[in-house]
């Protein structure tokens, strides 16, 4: 299994419709500081169920929605879409593609989908369980937060093993 | 299918081992649990075993379980405390010990975050030579502002602010880096 | 000889916003005074303005007195939470308040670790070439792993690792860089 | 002011006695991972009276004595001596060399000299307080630490502010 695409509408500087397309192997994304890099592993975190908004640096959860620039004015809703390639049958669904989608608006309410399907965060958060990744979400390093896998403490780590287990 | 932790445990540590021996050559990895320690600040030492607390109940069977504590002996130095290591070898330990899980158990994909920011050449080159022996087995995804580690992309995104102030994505393969620049 | 704190946070702040002019061309840097909030997680932001709190006297002449908020409006963005700021952009926006406190009263040293590795090409420059602008008002002294960074040094010094396990030190001037390497 | 050299022994990785000479304008120390650059500024904030082993990465103030090493035993004692070119007469003193020294041994008494005459804390951090060098030190940034110029509490800055004031 891998992500074969992350969709974003409305998310931090992702104002516009963005579809970014992976394959298997090594992505290197790259650009200046303050482009939008963390911004998708942000989305990826987000999309995967992340319920603490300092995570993903924000200070309450909408502050994922783009709130405007001197270009652009604020979006209502942000959205993310992470389209995983099932052919090895990883995720415990039937389907080939498992596309999961989460969405925002401003006054707070999130939604989420599982293949078009409304869903609950706990159906999502079993999904990614599913692939070891649990509530600690170990495979996606943040920004400056490598250190943490050392600097953590003993229960921390467990609770990654648990999640891989 | 389901495994116990006691076997996760034990195969992540192993990795970890050799994990160690790739990023710390003629250095030395440890992962070993400990009885849970409320007090325990997170790092690594002998004396934490020393004061264990009666406020929480003992052993792998409890709520919460034994802790894992990672101990790194860098070559040529006398191990100690965890938080005496460099910023470069605070970022090898963390990343010994994630491709221990992943060797362990792999998931599906990896986002890296600038996670070989504080490496210097030689140590960037080891890293780099551990994404390059895995990209078979799984995906990376590597945000970063280094040159090195661009060049064992398959596949190069450049992210660009507008003039509009929001974000935009090009997509090249490696073939087109110099474009990408 | 003695001053104020008023007088020293005014020629900061005027300093400061000069010092973003530079850092974060088109881009706008505010530092204001607010009332102590003992609940405040020191993220600058409207909604901290918006509950103060009854627990702690205020007032510039209270104890503790009003503290510093930063405020940063990078190019082409709108100001928002500087939580959401990126690494370079934090970087930079601290870098910018450093240099804006060195301005309005020079301490005779600096000691510089790593500060600028989050920063891309264009912001390195931006760094270094402030470095260079005061280098003859105060003494600066920079630890890092960046080539452009070792070639605005006067004088460079070679840490090593020695085979018995402990630190050595060379020191050359900057024609010998070559060698240093 | 400047300062003119670092004298080190039995700190951190520094066991043999190792002297730095700097000289005015910008010095640059580079060298590879865990070489010993950030306990040279570890050495700087540690004579300048730091109270706080987290603050050099340690947990205990002993934490700073060479504790041995495959090719050398440990040492008994850590010493570090700043030595401030002082000719601007910065310094609230009327030597033109500032010396400043502290030393810790293992059962944990830190004794302070000043230009060779024992010394209390207050007295070391008085000077440096005459510089500027507060009990913040924000003119030492250490490894990993830039943002918290950022991230500190509106509190945290004003201290800087007062300090220099
Ligand atoms: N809700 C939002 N609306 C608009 N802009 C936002 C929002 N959330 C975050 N941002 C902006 O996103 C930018 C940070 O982007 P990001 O962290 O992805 O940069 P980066 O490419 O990783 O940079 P660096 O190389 O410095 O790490 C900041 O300027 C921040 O203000
Ligand atoms: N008391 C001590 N005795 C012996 N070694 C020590 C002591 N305290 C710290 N060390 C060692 O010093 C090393 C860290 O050195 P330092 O942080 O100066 O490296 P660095 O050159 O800054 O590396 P990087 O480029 O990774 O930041 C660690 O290996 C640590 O174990
Ligand atoms: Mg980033
Ligand atoms: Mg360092």
């Amino acid at each position: 299994a891998f992500l074969s695409a992350i969709r974003m509408k409305g998310f931090k500087t992702f104002a516009r419709s963005t579809e970014l397309l992976f394959e298997r192997g090594v992505s290197v994304i790259i650009g200046p500081n303050g482009s939008g890099k963390s911004n998708i592993s942000d989305a990826v975190l987000w999309a995967l169920g992340e319920q603490s908004p300092t995570s993903i640096r924000g200070r309450t959860m909408q502050d994922v929605i783009f709130s405007g620039s001197d270009g652009q004015r604020s979006a209502a809703v942000a959205e993310v879409t992470l389209l995983f390639d099932n052919s090895s049958g990883v995720f415990p669904m039937e389907y080939g593609e498992i596309e999961i989608t989460r969405r925002v608006a401003r006054d707070g309410a999130s939604e989420y989908r599982i293949n078009g399907a409304a869903s609950r965060l706990l159906d999502v958060q079993d999904l990614a369980a599913a692939v070891g990744l649990g509530r600690e979400m170990h495979s996606v390093i943040s920004q400056g937060k490598v250190d943490e896998l050392v600097n953590s403490t003993p229960a921390t780590r467990r609770a990654l093993v648990e999640d891989a287990a | 299918i389901e495994t116990t932790f006691a076997e996760v445990f034990e195969a992540t540590r192993g990795h970890f081992e050799d994990m160690v021996q790739v990023l710390f050559p003629g250095g030395k990895g440890v992962l070993r649990l400990v009885e849970p320690d409320p007090d325990e600040a997170g790092v690594a030492s002998e004396a934490d075993d020393e004061e264990p607390s009666d406020e929480e109940p003992r052993g792998p069977g409890s709520r919460g379980g034994a802790g894992i504590v990672l101990e790194i002996k860098p070559p040529r130095k006398a191990p100690r405390s965890m938080s005496l290591l460099s910023g470069g070898e605070k970022a090898l330990a963390a990343i010994a010990f994630l491709f221990g899980l992943f060797l362990a158990r792999p998931c599906p994909f990896y986002v890296l975050d600038e996670v070989e920011a504080a490496l210097d050449d030689l140590n960037l080159g080891r890293f780099l030579s551990l994404v390059r022996r895995y990209q078979d087995r799984t995906q990376f995804i590597v945000i970063t502002h280094q040159r090195r580690t661009m060049e064992i992309a398959d596949r190069l995104y450049g992210v660009a602010m507008d003039a509009d102030g929001t974000s935009r994505v090009l997509s090249r393969r490696l073939t087109s880096l110099q474009e990408a620049e």
